[in-house]
């Protein structure tokens, strides 16, 4: 369990960069 | 959603965001991009905080829609002088009152916001020197004055 949480927790993190970085790049 | 302890140093910025929901919806907007962007360095990998943070882009994103068609919002260096002039004008207010010898919570609380708009300058990017010099002593004399008030003593 502890992988899997790690790479969900990661892959959040990502998606949460991405959108930032879209709600930038409309600025 | 109560705020995670570890992104404690953004709880001010978000307040002030709540404060001008109505009354100045572009400095809520990027009140809360800063927080955002602070709040990502702080700490995105606790559940706690990737959810809080989740849900702080969630409004981020939906106040863009709304904003759509504001300047302030599409273009950068419009939403820069925006803020800039905002926290210089709540600056001079209260440098205002604090030359002219009357101390009060209000004038306290627009030192103190101002510092916290000057935070917020930097999601455009390095700030200025000047508004470094600002931000520091908007923030020492908001700390002094209220010290001085909650002591009675009277601020020099």
């Amino acid at each position: 369990t502890g992988s899997v949480g790690t790479s969900v927790a990661s892959a959040e993190q990502d998606e949460l960069s991405s959108r930032l970085a879209k709600l930038r790049d409309q600025m | 959603m109560a705020l995670p302890p570890q992104l404690k140093s953004i709880q001010h910025h978000l307040r002030t965001a709540q404060e001008h929901e109505k009354r100045d919806p572009v400095v809520a907007y990027y009140c809360r991009l800063y927080a955002m962007q602070t709040g990502m360095k702080l700490d995105s990998k606790t559940p706690e905080c990737r959810k809080f943070l989740v849900k702080l882009m969630d409004q981020l994103e939906t106040m863009k829609k709304e904003l759509a068609d504001n300047d302030s919002i599409t273009q950068e260096v419009v939403g820069n002088a925006h803020i800039e002039n905002y926290a210089l004008k709540m600056f001079l207010y209260a440098d205002n009152e604090d030359r002219s010898g009357r101390f009060h919570k209000n004038m306290i609380k627009s030192f103190y916001t101002s510092s916290l708009l000057l935070d917020v300058l930097s999601v455009f990017g390095e700030l200025s020197e000047e508004n470094i010099q600002h931000r520091k002593y908007a923030r020492w004399k908001a700390t002094y004055i209220h010290n001085c008030l909650k002591n009675g003593e009277n601020p020099q």
